[in-house]
């Protein structure tokens, strides 16, 4: 069955993106079919991944907001890659979304029908917990929260699995946390060894009833690598950009331990 | 006459936050008196400072949605400065200002009483370009745009200027941006450099009826320094947590060559 996988959190700048497009292109490295979603109106993977938008090509908003065709949104990306690209519009979609009934369940009915041409199914979101972000968790079984190892970002981590709790009571009682990655990790500061510590035991005392129980921190952590911030310029994943980096190897970690998790191990 | 100035920039991430409260502090620690307002629902200027919020304690929502006074909100911080905190209830702002008249000035009102007791009034925003945001633009005459030097932080600016020119046009004619300001700087990248030199070209070439005319990309750069990402953990600025860091003295220059460009320059 496909796996359903959110990359949120809402506070700002962790790699969110960065990690939803490599990871994407990682697991289609691997022999994975994979479907991207952008739904940030920012549409930074989009950007990242070389798509062209705008009149005459629709985006995801269409697909929500208009009723747009599955297959005249989706788009060929890089590494064979499938993605349904963001737009500028889609600032509007919050309040659009809202006049509609079951306005959580736009998006996960929009991509039910096409779940069997797919092993995986990611979503990147913007940075906040608003109704794309929720449209975005009931279309998906799993959660992984990238986190940059700073104590601003750590803050923001209780509110956030309030929200994951809150959509799988009301709409999706299978969803849960499946992991939490270092992002923009730089290990000889104190700071992230802080961090790191704080985070792995919160996620070990999580209680059966939480949607983070079982939830596990990654092994792979991606380490700070400036060829990370320069692949997007070019259109292209990291492991076309610089297949030999930290990033590469990092990101091509990460993917292999996703994979290995298996659905709802 | 006070000066207001907004740090703003919807790509998330980029040091508004951290910047905010250190030209605050640096500002205050040249006799200026400072007046912090936190507009962002994850409220991390307000934790940045140490300041407490919840039952009892009364916060920007509180001041915009609920009536409260000015004096109810005001708390004191560190370095003599003046505090409006945030809170999460801000989360509901959008949408509960939405249905007040003249939903983009109950902020500036707010604040309009209070001009005459502060030199500086600073604003530090959400990751996004909405209702609390316009909000803050209409309660300033300023704007300073934080940027990382990354590709994917470059792309929003257009949007953001378009932002700041909507707000400049409707609502508040004596609004401009007066300066971007490079944060998270890592001089000796590729990437910094290309993305200094393109920002630095574009504002040059600004038309005259542009709300960007005449902003400067500032001299003062701020590196990219642990020190700044640990200080908030102990509720202090830069200056106290650690005041002979790359930190410190960056943001010592930045708030003098804010102070030094005077109101209009
Ligand atoms: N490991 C890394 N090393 C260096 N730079 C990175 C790394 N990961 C991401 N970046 C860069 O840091 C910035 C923030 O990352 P990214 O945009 O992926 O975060 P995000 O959480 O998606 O941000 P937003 O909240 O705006 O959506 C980007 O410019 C990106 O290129
Ligand atoms: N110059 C710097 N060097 C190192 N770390 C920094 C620097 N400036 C900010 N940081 C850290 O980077 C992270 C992002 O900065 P900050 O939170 O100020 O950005 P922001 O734009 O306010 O984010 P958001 O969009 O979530 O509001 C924080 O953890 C902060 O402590
Ligand atoms: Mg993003
Ligand atoms: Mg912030």
């Amino acid at each position: 069955p496909m796996r359903s996988i959110v990359f949120m959190n809402q506070k700002g700048g962790v790699g969110k993106t960065t990690t939803a497009v490599n990871v994407a292109a990682g697991l289609a490295l691997e022999g994975q079919r994979v479907l991207l979603v952008d739904i940030d109106p920012q549409a930074h993977a989009t950007l990242h991944l070389g798509i062209e938008t705008g009149p005459g090509r629709p985006s995801v908003y269409d697909l929500l907001i208009r009723g747009a065709r599955f297959d005249e949104v989706a788009r060929d990306g890089p590494e064979r890659l499938t993605v349904l690209p963001a737009h500028i519009d889609l600032v509007a979609a919050d309040n659009e979304l809202a006049e509609i009934s079951d306005r959580e369940l736009v998006l996960a009915r929009a991509l039910e029908p096409h779940r069997g041409r797919f092993d995986f199914l990611l979503l990147d979101c913007p940075p906040s917990l608003n109704l794309l972000t929720v449209n975005a968790l009931a279309a998906a079984d799993e959660v992984i929260i990238p986190l940059q190892p700073h104590f601003l970002a750590l803050q923001g981590l209780g509110k956030l699995l309030e929200t994951v709790s809150l959509v799988r009571g009301v709409l999706k009682p299978a969803l849960r946390v499946s992991g939490i990655v270092f992002c923009m990790d730089e290990r000889g500061t104190r700071l992230a060894q802080e961090v790191f510590a704080d985070v792995s035991q919160y996620v070990r005392e999580a209680e059966f009833q939480d949607a983070w129980f079982g939830a596990r921190v990654f092994d792979a952590r991606i380490r700070r690598n400036i060829r990370l911030a320069e692949c997007p310029s070019f259109g292209r994943t990291i492991f076309d950009y610089a297949p030999r980096s930290h990033g590469a190897q990092d990101y091509r970690a990460l993917s292999s331990e996703i994979l290995a998790m298996g659905a709802g191990e």
